[in-house]
């Protein structure tokens, strides 16, 4: 790795970043995506946070620009070069520019917005070229999986050497000491929610991370991807066509997009609970109706996400309404249109069509036990 | 074809230029001129590069040397300003 002459660097530990100019070969929420898994390949490696802006300056401005756009590096049209980013400093520093003229995909055919992206961060975080041809940092375009990517040892010296590691010497631990055992068949979660294409389930200070179909889940520590949350998340939701997600603790919650926070966390009177609720057990967004459940105690409230408003002549008795549930709903998240509904050991399987559930199985199953 | 100069493909010594312009810089800017009767600068500059992407370092514009030229990459420069 190589770092810039005078090796310059950040001095905060959290970075605002703004996308200001947006391609027009991408939707906005792939973008995001990307850029949000761009930044998360370097924080997950270093003592980093990146918080986004929605207005006004920030550490990283990114945009997509074409030709000469006022920097004296003007772009050169399809391929050849795809996006320059500076090194950290006030005005331009950490900027990062896409050359619009590129064809952007999330997949391979094109040029990956996240492949590309996560190389420039490492400029706009100090790193310069890389000479070894295996490094995020190496100068010619290699395309990267998003999904399990992992910063390639050269790039991970690199940012270290600038920021440090997220722990003293020790690789951060990605299964806590007191990881529960899984397939304990008594498991419970303590939250459930969608996030892109994964489920996440969270249960004391652990969360397993699985993708649709496949059968690799892992344990990882809820510090390692959720600092701000560490253990014991109450509820989660996604509302998957903005791409943001929700987490509860007790009387807050935290916005994500992806596994990156948005701001500091906020009160859940902003969703309009009556003052006395102060914890919410599960919460569930229902993409057809596009309202998501809120569950505390015996009751449900209804929230509608378009307007923004919590629902009249709520709350509602659970039990009036999704007969079958027994026990208290620790977690809830809808799959393929089925509202699954974790209580204690057993996730019911709920059909909104026959107001029924149709199927009860282990918890812990839904993990790979 | 010039002593520097592996091939004499015109098309490949322009990209060349633009190329060494763009990302070995730090030493000011190619003559044309330079491209084609060869110079120190560019000599040392084509070294420079072949060195950074483990090249064999010959100081002349090769078929390896021109191919890697010629893929997309980020426009940072290698040898930093």
């Amino acid at each position: 790795y190589h770092l810039f002459p005078g090796e310059p660097k950040w001095e905060k530990k959290t970075l605002t970043y703004r996308i200001a100019k947006y391609t027009t070969s991408l939707s906005k929420l792939d973008v995001d995506r990307a850029v949000d898994m761009g930044l998360k390949a370097w924080s997950d490696a270093a003592p980093l946070n990146f918080v986004k802006a929605n207005q006004g300056e920030a550490d990283i401005m990114i945009s997509f620009e074409n030709g000469d756009h006022g920097d004296s590096y003007p772009f050169d049209g399809p391929r050849g070069t795809l996006a320059h980013a500076f090194a950290p400093g006030e005005g331009l520093g950490g900027d990062t520019h896409f050359d619009n003229a590129e064809k952007w995909s999330t997949g391979s055919n094109g040029f990956n917005l996240f492949t590309v992206a996560a190389h420039e961060f490492g400029h706009a975080l100090g790193l310069g070229h890389s000479s070894d041809p295996s490094a995020l940092m190496y100068p010619t375009y290699k395309y990267q999986h998003p999904i399990g990517f992992r910063l390639p040892n050269d790039d991970v010296k690199g940012i270290q050497t600038l920021y440090g590691s997220n722990v003293s010497g020790k690789e951060l631990p990605t299964v806590p000491a007191n990881n529960p055992n899984a397939c304990d068949s008594n498991l419970s979660f303590d939250a459930v929610t969608g996030l892109g294409n994964e489920l996440l389930f969270f249960k004391d200070r652990t969360f397993w991370r699985r993708q649709a179909y496949l059968a690799n889940i892992r344990p990882s520590s809820i510090a390692s991807s959720f600092p701000q949350l560490m253990a014991n998340v109450d509820a989660a939701y996604e509302v998957a066509d903005r791409g943001t997600a929700y987490f509860f603790k007790g009387p807050h919650y935290w916005v994500t997009r992806g596994l990156i926070t948005q701001g500091s966390p906020r009160t859940i009177q902003d969703f309009g609970f009556p003052n006395h609720v102060q914890k919410i057990d599960a919460a569930v967004y229902l993409k057809n109706t596009k309202k998501t459940l809120f569950f505390v105690g015996d009751d449900f409230y209804s929230y509608d996400e378009s307007r923004r408003i919590m629902e009249y002549d709520y709350p509602k008795s659970i039990d009036d309404e999704f007969s079958g549930v027994e026990g208290k709903v620790d977690a809830a998240v809808e799959v393929n249109g089925y509202i699954y509904f974790f209580s204690g050991p057993k996730a019911y399987k709920y059909d909104t069509e026959k107001e029924d559930v149709v199927n009860v199985v282990k918890s812990s199953s839904w993990i790979g036990c | 074809a010039p002593a520097v100069f592996a091939l004499s493909n015109w098309k490949d010594i322009y990209t060349a230029k633009e190329y060494l312009d763009k990302y070995y810089s730090n030493s000011g800017k190619l003559q044309i001129s330079e491209m084609v009767a060869g110079s120190v600068s560019l000599s040392s500059k084509l070294k420079k590069m072949q060195q950074f992407f483990g090249l064999q370092v010959t100081g002349k514009l090769d078929y390896s040397t021109v191919s890697i030229m010629k893929k997309p990459r980020c426009g940072m420069p290698d040898v930093a300003n």
